[in-house]
Formats: C-alpha cells, structure tokens, sequence
C-alpha cells in the first residue's frame, strides 16, 4: 500500500527528459526546417513561375496589398510563438540534465548497474582471449595475497571489493550460469532488488503539496480537458469534409432540394444563397446576409464599398471555399445548371467581372470597358477573335492610350491558358476495350494554348505524344502520371484579396437525362509551357512548315469514373465540362462515347 | 396560419418563398373547388374548355394556312393562355400536359419563323424540360442559339442531340455549321 | 398541374433575364 515515492528524485527528471525530448526534437527539427529550407520551398515548389503571376502582383491595388500583408502577419506571430516554446523546453532540458548531473543519488544508483565490460575496462565486443587476459593481468594487480601488506583495513576491504566483482564481471562474461543470470537480470546474482515505485518527486506528494496536487487534478480533467475537447469536437463537428460549415451545407443543401424549375439559375442567385453561409454569419454577426450579399456584387462590379472594404476582402476571400462547397452539393444533387454557375459566379468573384458577352475581353487588364463595348466595331467577344487584329488595332478596340500599358494587356491576355483538347477517350488500364463492369477513365490529352496562337486540328499531333507510358505502375495507378506534372502557377487576379493557383473542375454528365454523375474533380497540374512559345496567328501562315509537334508539350487529365461501367455492351454518351474557376474562356465542353464490348 | 373568412384564403404572414408557394397552391385550388358548380365533376378534362381551346387552336392554323402569321401566333397564345386559364388543377395531369406541349410545339415553329428567337428558345426549354427531348427539339434549339450567338450552349445542344439519335443529318449539318461558326468566333 | 403552370409562367421570366445576360 505504502507506495516509495522518489525519494531521491532520481527517477522522475529522467521521466521528464523523455516527455520534453519526444515533444522537442521533432518540433526543434520541423522548426529548422520551416526557417532553412521554408524560403525556398515557398520559391522552388512545384509551382512553375509565370508571367502572370508577377503582372498580377504588378496591378494589385494598394487596398488588396494592405489587407494581404495583415493577413500574412498572423502566420509570422505565430512561427515566434512556437519558437517560444522550443526555447522554454531547452531550458528545462538544460536544468534536468545538470539536475541529474549533480544529484549524487543518481550517481550511486548507476554504479548498482553491473557492467562487466566497464570492470574489467575492455570494449565491449571484445573477444575471449581479450577478455581472458584483462582478467588475468586485474587479478594479478587486484587478488588479495597480493596486495600490500601496509594497507589500512578499509582500503584493503575496497580492493577486496574491487577483486570480488572483478570476478564476477569475468565469470558473467564466461561462466555459462552466471553468464545466463547477467543476461537476463542484468547481474550476475541473478535477479536484484528491484525498488519499484512513482517517479513523482517528494514534494508534489507530501501533505502540504497534495491539497495543489488534488486541485491540480480536478482543474485539468474538470475544467482544462473538457474545455481543449469540448472546444476540438465542435470544431470538427461544425465543419464538413470539404471545409464548409454544417450549417451552410444545410442551407445549400436545403436550396437545392427545394429548388424549382420555374427558377431561373443566376450568378445573383448562387450570390445569394452564399450570402446566407454561417461563415459570413460567424465572420460578422453584426451584419445581416443582404448586405453580404452588396458587398459581393461591389466586389463583382469594382465599386469601393467604404468603411466595409476590409469586411467585403474578407468575404470574398472565403467565398472560394464556400463556392467549391456549393458546387460540391450541386453535383451530389445531379444538378448541372446550378454547377456550372457555381463556378461562373467564383470567376466573377475572382475577376471582379460580372457574367456578360464580353467578359473574356473584360478581365484584361487597362480595358477601358465603356469605350469597348460601345465601340467595338464587329462583335468581339473572346481573346481568339481579338488577336486577329494587330497589336495598335487591339490598343484603340480596348481604348488603351499607353503603349506600355498595352503590352502588359496583350502579356496577359496571351497568358490566359486556353485548353485544346487533342484525344479523349475512355480507358480501362491494361484493357484495349472497355469491358462491362470494368472501372474506366476518362483519359484527356490537352495543348494548353494562347489565345493567340494559330489554330491546328488535333490530328496534327502524332499518336506517339499521346500514349501513356504502358509501364506496371502507369497500369496500377494511371493518375500517377498526372502528378508528375507541374502545379499551376499563380493566376492573374489582382483583384482577388489573396494569392491564389486556381484549378480546372471537370464536371461530368450523362447525355441522356443531361445530369451530372460524379462530384467534380480539381486539376491543378498542367505545364504552361507551351504559352512561352510565340506561334502567333498574325505571322504564321501555312500550318506545315511552321509547325513542329515537338515543340509543344502535350498535358493529361484523368478523371477517375465514379462508377464501374455499365453491364451491357453498347455506346453510352457522356458529357464532360472542364471550367476554369480563374479565367472566362478556358473551358472545355466536349462529349465522350463508351464504346462497352466482351 | 390563419384563414380570412370573407376572401376564403389561407396566409401565412412572413413566411418563406417556399411555404408561400404552397400556399397559393391551396388556395388556388379551393377558388376553383368553390367556383365549381357541377358537384359530380370528374379529373377527365371539363369538354367546354377543350372545345373552346380547340377552336382558338384551330382558327390559328386557319391564320397560318392563310400565311398570317401574325394573326396565327395571336390566336395560338390565346389558346394557351384559354387552356392556363379554364382547366381546373383537377383536371387531368397527362393530358394538360400533352396539350401544352403540342400548341407550344406549333408556337416554337411560328415564333422561329418570325424571328423571334428567344421566345422559340425558351419555348424549347421548356418542352425539354417537360421531357421532350425528340430530335426535333434538339434541331430548332441548335438552330435558334446559333441565331442568338451562343455557339458554346449551340454546340452542347447539338452534341446532345447527336449522342440521343446519332444518325440525324439535319442535327449533324448543324453541327458542321455550328463549328464553323465557333472557329469564326473564336478568331 | 400548378407546378407545369408556374414553370410555363416562368418563360417570360427566363426570356429578359437570357435576352439580358446575352
């Protein structure tokens, strides 16, 4: 019953060593990482650079500047905290150590460790004959018949001492029993008194101390831990898999289930619904969800919303996340009108651009949009179209003045990444059909392209740049090969609060009941190589000199097919839709046959 | 909920969109209950209405023999609207709506050849979403997105309507035409 | 039938947002 505590306080420092290594060292190691090689891996990440996200950089306004850099101030506050507890937890590390150092109980309780190696001071992994011979020259030096007769008794009994365990350590290393006892008890004795007890130190269990302890203890599991558990479980609670607050997920999902067809599908609408989001509500309880919903369409429309500029950088800034959750449950509800103004309205928002004709020429950079659209002699309305014309031409079409200003307007507009879409086809990998019940993809090979360049049918890329690698792991895992692409780099949206890379959402849909059939899927890696290369419509006149296929980098999409395919043979038409969620115009809206044979 | 005795409506003050939808519902259908005078009346389609649909529907068709088209279309919406109008919500579902979509079939052809192409747009909308999705449908809503400039929503009109009846010359001409008319657009 | 009414109300409503947005 009577526990020993310890008394010595030799046990609990090393129990507090081991608790503070096992929080410090990976925290320590992860911290000089983050300060080493952090620099760089925000730099040399897979984030290829682009010319686009320097110009965006360049036409950030100054209100988007200052609000991003206090964003970013928080990250940096926070690496100090952390580094504040490194440093704390070296120190108590420092103090332990010395403490263990200097406590002269410890000591003696390590020379009860029997070491036969350390007795008869030969290495450890010394041979027999070494082991041998040390013995016989310490006995010698050490056997009592040979010790000086002049000794004082007490030093006599130390050699004596000295002798003994000299040979014990001997026997352990070569006597088989002893040898069994040492390696199994850690003595040649066989089994010693072991003192078990609590490595608490003497002072926290004492009577005095105790009354601390036993409040110690209710605080921490009365109050501290349901708190830091209460606090984490509805944190959990509160939020879905895909980042969105449960209660704005209701609300989407109640939206759709309610929804009629005599609605009519709007970015206004998917504005308005957003605007009813918790996040909003948590954000700025003071506020009511229309005027979120003004806020967003200043946004939209480039109108400075006053003392609530912040407020409306902050919303905007998370209506991405909301968007992609909206969208997410559209698609669960098959809802294909609903999707893809999800995504036009998180363009608008991105762009700062509402919904119109002329949006592709509307996001440029310097457009004068009045002069534009009244001016704009044949209808102009995607990028293609204004690349026809010659740089001067464009800069009166766009009412740009400055010829400066013109060429970063043309530097972006040729750096808007067009997909073309060179093969697309359902694939079983291993299978050159697809097979009833077997699980297909949908395998794209596309040409990220400018606006500018000349036109060419896919035909004119051989075959051979559009074969996966038929190698076993391309065949067990086909996405592998998608990821060795490059990320994104960052878009040019200058009037979008915080930096971003945007992705592609491939949304796919049956043809026959026009519904879309799978949640949607994020590509985010695609090399922009190819926008480098000049190719302009303008100069390139007849296709087969020019054009050399090697000189274009052909990029791939998978998209994994929800569901096995269908039993019986036959052609089955599926619809598929790759939007940008960055650009107005980059989208992809093709339909893909699957052809199901034995 | 509360129920006023003299205008014999249910109202809901404040209450939701859909809530408010639904109430309309109710009360539209106790008016009509109300209004009904004969006690024994039956979900088969009220024989006076359809006559008298049937003969606006008719004298439009006359309009459009005689090349009136003006007159035609005219006459035709009165029709719809005689037939939005007179059927009581009981009256059977089928067939108000197999009637609806025949005389919006016959506006659509009326409204395209007039050149109003939105109306012919949405007019197709709807019979799509009313389920249906024949050929033909498909080939006038190519045809009026191209007239309206949509050459995108154009293009996913004809492919769908390729991938339900992939043999179809007219929709695949039109999606000859359509993708030229993109490569144009696009520049 | 109310319902078929209300979305065949809704064409003159979806023809000025489209012409609009067009």
């Amino acid at each position: 019953q009577s526990y020993d505590y310890d008394e010595g306080s030799e046990t609990w420092p090393f129990f507090m060593l081991a608790v503070l290594c096992v929080i410090l060292v990976p925290l320590t190691i992860m911290q000089l990482w983050e300060a080493l090689a952090g620099g760089e891996k925000d730099r040399s990440s897979q984030h290829q650079q682009h010319v686009l996200g320097d110009l965006s950089e360049r036409y950030t306004g100054n209100d988007v500047r200052t609000f991003r850099a206090k964003y970013a101030a928080k990250k940096s506050k926070w690496l100090a905290k952390r580094n504040l507890v490194i440093i704390a937890g070296w120190t108590i590390v420092a103090y332990l150590v010395q403490h263990i150092g200097s406590n002269d109980a410890i000591k003696d309780a390590a020379t009860l460790l029997f070491d036969p190696y350390a007795l008869l001071d030969i290495s450890a992994s010394s041979t027999d004959r070494e082991i041998r011979s040390a013995y016989r020259k310490l006995s010698i030096k050490f056997h009592p018949d040979k010790l000086a007769k002049d000794l004082k008794p007490e030093e006599r009994s130390v050699l004596e001492e000295q002798y003994v365990m000299i040979t014990k350590a001997y026997k352990a290393l070569t006597d088989e029993i002893t040898r069994e006892n040492y390696l199994k008890y850690g003595h040649p004795d066989g089994p010693q008194a072991t003192s078990h007890g609590i490595a608490l130190p003497k002072f926290l269990v004492d009577s005095s101390a105790s009354l601390v302890m036993i409040v110690g203890y209710i605080a921490l599991l009365g109050f501290i831990l349901p708190f830091f558990v209460s606090r984490w479980w509805s944190k959990t609670q509160s939020m879905t898999k895909k980042g969105i607050h449960v209660k704005s997920a209701s609300y989407f999902s109640d939206r759709l289930f309610n929804f009629k067809p005599s609605q009519v599908v709007t970015t206004q609408l998917m504005i308005r619904w957003i605007s009813h989001s918790e996040e909003f509500k948590l954000m700025f309880p003071a506020l009511a969800p229309n005027i979120f919903e003004t806020l967003l369409h200043d946004h939209i429309n480039r109108k400075h919303s006053g003392n609530l500029q912040t407020t409306k950088f902050r919303i905007v800034a998370k209506s991405h996340i909301l968007l992609f959750g909206l969208l997410d449950i559209a698609t669960t509800f098959r809802n294909l009108e609903i999707s893809n103004a999800a995504i036009d309205t998180l363009k608008a928002l991105v762009q700062a651009i509402p919904l119109s004709p002329y949006s592709q020429i509307l996001q440029l950079p310097n457009v004068d949009a009045k002069r534009f659209v009244e001016g704009s002699v044949d209808d102009i309305r995607t990028l293609g179209k204004l690349f026809t014309y010659d740089d001067a031409k464009i800069g009166k079409i766009l009412g740009i003045e400055d010829a400066t200003q013109l060429q970063e307007t043309l530097t972006v507009a040729s750096n808007i990444p067009y997909l073309k879409l060179i093969r697309a086809e359902f694939k079983v990998p291993g299978e050159s059909v697809i097979t009833p019940l077997s699980t297909p993809h949908i395998s794209l090979k596309v040409l990220v392209r400018s606006a500018k360049h000349k036109f060419f049918s896919p035909n004119m890329i051989p075959d051979e740049m559009c074969q996966d690698e038929q190698d076993f792991d391309s065949l067990r895992d086909p996405f592998a090969s998608v990821s060795e692409q490059p990320k994104l780099p960052q878009s040019f949206a200058p009037y979008f609060p915080a930096k971003r890379s945007g992705c592609w959402c491939a949304l796919v849909v049956l043809q026959k009941d026009g519904k879309v059939i799978q949640t949607p899927m994020l590509i985010d890696r695609l090399s922009f190589a190819n926008l480098s290369q000049d190719f302009d419509k303008r100069t390139v006149k007849d296709l087969d000199k020019d054009f050399n296929p090697e000189n274009w980098a052909v990029g791939t999409i998978k998209i994994p097919f929800s569901q096995p395919a269908p039993e019986e043979k036959g052609d089955y038409f599926f619809r598929v839709i790759i939007k940008s969620t960055e650009y107005f115009g980059p989208d992809l809206d093709f339909t893909v046959s699957m052809a199901v044979r034995e | 909920l509360n129920y006023n005795s003299n205008s014999k409506l249910l109202e809901v003050p404040g209450c939701s969109e859909d809530v408010e939808m639904n109430i309309q519902q109710i009360n539209k259908l106790t008016q009509d209950l109300v209004a009904e005078n004969n006690p024994n009346f039956t979900p088969q389609p009220h024989d006076d209405s359809t006559s008298m649909i049937k003969k606006l529907f008719e004298s439009g068709l006359k309009n459009l023999q005689q090349q009136k088209m003006a007159e035609a279309l005219k006459s035709i919406n009165l029709a719809i609207e005689m037939a939005q109008r007179k059927r009581a919500p009981w009256e059977a579902f089928a067939v108000q709506l197999q009637e609806l979509q025949f005389m919006l079939k016959n506006r659509v052809d009326l409204s395209l050849i007039q050149g109003k192409f939105m109306d012919g747009l949405q007019d197709l909308d709807f019979l799509q979403n009313t389920g249906l999705n024949s050929s033909d449908v498909f080939i006038r809503k190519t045809d009026a997105l191209m007239k309206l400039k949509q050459y995108e929503l154009a293009r996913s009109e004809v492919e769908r309507g390729l991938s339900l009846d992939p043999t179809n010359i007219k929709l695949k001409s039109l999606h000859i035409e359509n993708s030229r008319r993109l490569a144009e657009y696009n520049g | 039938n109310q319902a078929l009414k209300r979305r065949f109300q809704a064409i003159l409503l979806r023809k000025e947002v489209y012409s609009e947005q067009w």
